[in-house]
Formats: structure tokens, sequence, C-alpha cells
């Protein structure tokens, strides 16, 4: 079961820890930080890594495709190639392997998920942000992340989800919508669903420090005026986004397979 | 007592609500937020507003000048054309009036503090903050401010800290630094400048919601997790910052007369 999970946002959003949250993997602890002058012509560069997971007793290789360096350099086009080149390229490989001698054996490396972070800083979407996604909603499978959503009051937080679900849709911005649950699914899962539903875009907070609150083992953020467990879901949506990632995960895999690798082949044969 | 204060920073950093405390006077109060394609091509403009405040029975009239728009446009060089620009002005009419026939009764409109605003976000100062900062940190009082200072545990502040200093000499950007102590300042003074001396550059949380906390009556955010009163000086350097104005005005307006000033004359007398 391959799954391939893209990350994409500004430097200090706070992707790295939720990847390491997530899949407890440590995205970039090699990276090296260059110096903010070389940041001006550095070219983005797009890397993978690849994660042996087990879930419910699945096996599930996951690849985790960063984007260290998107927006730093004030030249935002090259980042944009990148990522989209990056896209592309899966879509040509799997189009090749397609139509190859070895079918059966496909590797799906197709990117099934893009997690688009965005700033709590500001008043919604930015100029960037709004770009970014117009370019690559028609290639993969978009879910926008409110960054380090502790910034938020909960009014502030409910204002600024609906601006930017209002920002998205007044720019033809699709994200990927959950399927409706199938008939047969029970009063329990749908109401599960539904919550996570409502909750989109999710707004996170996370951590990599472990923390007890009441006794209980968790993760967290520790300040002066309080903490904040993670998994706690009136402070953080992050249990909401891996319960939806675990959830629907097939629908994600089977949206990029059946509409937007379709959508590729169509653009391609026609050219 | 004419004290004139620029605010900037990109929009959503907490400025308006951070002059409020300061001033009790809203900034952008009938602002229109203009829709995001706007901002493409929108010029900055800087808005002046005048109050008159009496602090410590004196009359001062404070003269705050605000900056919309900066950075929201995809075009930066003209937010610093304009600022630099209104800074110039004020040095002219200054210059002229200087030497016209009424020079006792001569009003000081020049800048006298530019507050500048530093997002939480990031791994320290962007290229936009080193951009803007060299172009007028010679002349303007600069004093950098961490904005929305809640983003961070205190571990986290003290490196944001540390790294924003270090930034700001590696690029040679001058900061206002507070003067020695005349000899004749008491133990308690030196100790209390000494505390904001070493705090700089302050990291401030700002609130216009009025809270109550073990039955006193200050400001502060109320999160679920916690409330955070932005006069405790364990949680935000807010009344740090307020003190520093408080103390150090008449320094601020010397050196902006003695030194920014003289090398503005000094450079347009030799063109
Ligand atoms: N306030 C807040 N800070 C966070 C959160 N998640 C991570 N951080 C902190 O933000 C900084 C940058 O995090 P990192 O994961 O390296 O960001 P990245 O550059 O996007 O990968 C670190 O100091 C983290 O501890 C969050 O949810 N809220
Ligand atoms: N987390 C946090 N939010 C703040 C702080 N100060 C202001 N805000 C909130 O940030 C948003 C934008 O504030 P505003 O003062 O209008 O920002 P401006 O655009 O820079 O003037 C509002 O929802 C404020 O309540 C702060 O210190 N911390």
């Amino acid at each position: 079961f391959d799954f391939t999970i893209m990350v994409v946002g500004e430097s200090g959003l706070g992707k790295s820890t939720l990847i390491n949250c997530l899949f407890l993997a440590d995205l970039y602890k090699d990276r090296v930080n260059p110096p903010v002058e070389q940041l001006l012509n550095r070219t983005m560069v797009v890397e993978k890594k690849q994660l042996d997971i087990i879930e419910k007793g699945i096996k599930l290789k996951v690849t985790i495709v960063d984007t260290p360096g998107f927006a730093d350099a004030l030249n935002t086009e090259n980042s944009f190639d990148a990522i989209e080149g990056f896209i592309d390229e899966q879509y040509d490989q799997y189009f090749k392997d397609e139509s190859g001698l070895n079918r059966k054996n496909i590797i799906d490396n197709r990117v099934h998920c893009c997690l688009y972070f965005i700033s709590p800083i500001g008043r919604g979407l930015s100029q960037l942000d709004i770009q970014f996604m117009k370019r690559i909603h028609q290639k993969v499978n978009l879910v926008p992340i409110i960054a380090k959503a502790d910034a938020f009051k909960p009014a502030e937080l409910h204002m600024f989800k609906k601006k930017v679900l209002k920002e998205l849709d007044d720019h033809g911005i699709s994200i990927f919508r959950i399927p409706e649950c199938d008939s047969d699914e029970d009063e329990d899962f749908r109401r599960k669903d539904k919550e996570i539903k409502d909750s989109i875009p999710f707004a996170v907070v996370g951590s990599t420090t472990q923390i007890e609150i009441n006794g209980r083992k968790t993760r967290g953020r520790v300040y002066p005026w309080g903490s904040i467990d993670i998994q706690d879901e009136q402070f953080s949506d992050y249990v909401k986004l891996k319960t939806f990632l675990s959830l629907h995960m097939q629908d994600l895999k089977d949206v990029t397979n059946e509409v937007l690798y379709e959508n590729y082949r169509a653009l391609y044969l026609t050219k």
C-alpha cells in the first residue's frame, strides 16, 4: 500500500513538527539552514523520505515529499515550477509504467495528498497562498492546514476558517472533498466523519515535546500561561487531521487515480 | 511636546492592537481592507493620526504614522519608497522651517521612532525585514518589535531574540540604543533601565480586550488553555515597551535631532 503525501508552506510554520506527530518521522533532521542572503538565489529542492508504517495491521509505505525553501527566496516562481514539475514527473512515470510490459507490478509514486500550510498571521490567504494553490489544485488533492493555530482565540479561529473557505471559493480553488458516507456506515462513523468535514480547514497545533497533563502522557506546548495538549480536540484539529488521513487515505488515492491522473492523461494525449 | 512614532509591519501582526494599548487610540478604525487581488497593484499610503495625551502632567502631541498595505502588494519597493519618502519629507520641511523667519515656533514633525514589527513565524528576520531596515536605519530610530510573542515558549523566545539580534548585527542594521544612565540616577532606575535594555527586541503580546484575572482588571487574551495578562512581564514585554517610550521619549527626539537629522542635512548640503 503506497501513499505519497507532500508538505508545502513557508519556513517556520511547524510542518516538520506536524509530520513528526503524524508519522513519528523527522523531516529535515540534517537540513542546513542557509544564511538569508543565499536564499535570494537558491533553487528550491524537492526531497523525498520513505517510511514503513504499520497501521491497524496494514503495512504502509508512506513517502513524504518535503519542499524546504518554498517561498524563502524572493522569486517564488521557481518554487512553484519545482513543485508542479515534481507532481508532473510522477504522472509521467506512471503513464510510462502503465503502458509498459510490467504493469502488474506498477509502483504508484503519484502524489496523493498535498498538505498546504497557511500562516495564522494576516487576514486570511496571502497572495502567495492563492497563486500556489491555483497552480496545483487541479493536479493534486489539496488539504489546506491552518498552522500554529494556538495564535487564535476560539472566536478568531472561527472567523479565520470562514474567511479562508470563502477566499478559496472566490478564487475557484478546489480542495479535497470527503466523499459522502456509504449508506451502510453506522451512525457513529457518520457523526465522526461529519465532525471532520465541518472542521476543514484543519487548524493544528503540533509538538514534538512529551508532556504530562492530569497524569496522562501526551504531546504539547507548555506556556507560562497554560499548556496545550495537542490531542485535545478543543485545542487542536491534530486528531481530526490524523483521523481524516487514516479514514480517507484510500479516497485520496482513488481521486488521484480516477480524476486527477485522468485529467493529466487527457491533457497529455491531446498535445 | 511633539512626538512622532511610525508603525511598520505586515498586516495582521497586531500593530493596531498594540497602538491601542499604548495610546488608547485606534489605528485604521475606518480602514477598508481591499480584496487581495487589488493589493497587487495598490500604492501604499502613509497615514497620520494626531492625539493629545497627558502623561505625568505633561501635554504630549503624539502623531502616529501608520503604513497600511506595507508588504501586502507583491512589489515591496513601492512600500519602501513611500516610507522613506515620508521620513525625508519631514526632514526637508524641518530644514526649510529652520532656515525660515519663524524658527522660534518651528514644529517638529520629524519621525522620532519607528516600531518595526517582526513576525514570530519563520527562523528570524525575513528578506523583507532586512531589506526594509537596511534602507531606513540611518534615517530613523529603529525599535524592532517581535509581534504576537505568545507564539513562543520561553526557551524558543530566548533563542529567537538572540537570532534577531545576531542577524541585525550581521547585516549592519543599527537599532536605537538606550543611552547610558546619568551617574546621578538611583539604583532602582538603573536596574529598571537595565532590565529594559536586556529585553530588546521587545516581544509583545497585545490586546484590546478587557479581562479580569485574580480580581484585577487588565487587558489580555483568553485562550481555552489559559489567559495572558498583557501587563504581566512574564508573559509580554508590553510594559517594558511602554516604560521605554515613556523614559526615553526625549532621547529618541535628541538622537533624531542631533544625529539622524544632522546626517540628513550633511548629505543634503553636499549634493
Ligand atoms: N506556537 C506554535 N509553535 C509551533 C507549533 N508547531 C511547531 N512550533 C514551533 O515552531 C518552530 C518551527 O517549527 P518547525 O516544525 O521546524 O517548522 P517548519 O520550518 O515549518 O518545518 C519550532 O520552534 C516549533 O517548536 C505550533 O503548533 N504552535
Ligand atoms: N496571538 C496574538 N494575536 C494578537 C495579538 N495582538 C493582536 N492579535 C490579534 O491579531 C489580529 C490582527 O490584529 P491587528 O491589531 O488588527 O493587526 P494589524 O493588521 O497589524 O494592525 C486580531 O485578531 C487581534 O486580536 C497578540 O499579541 N497575539
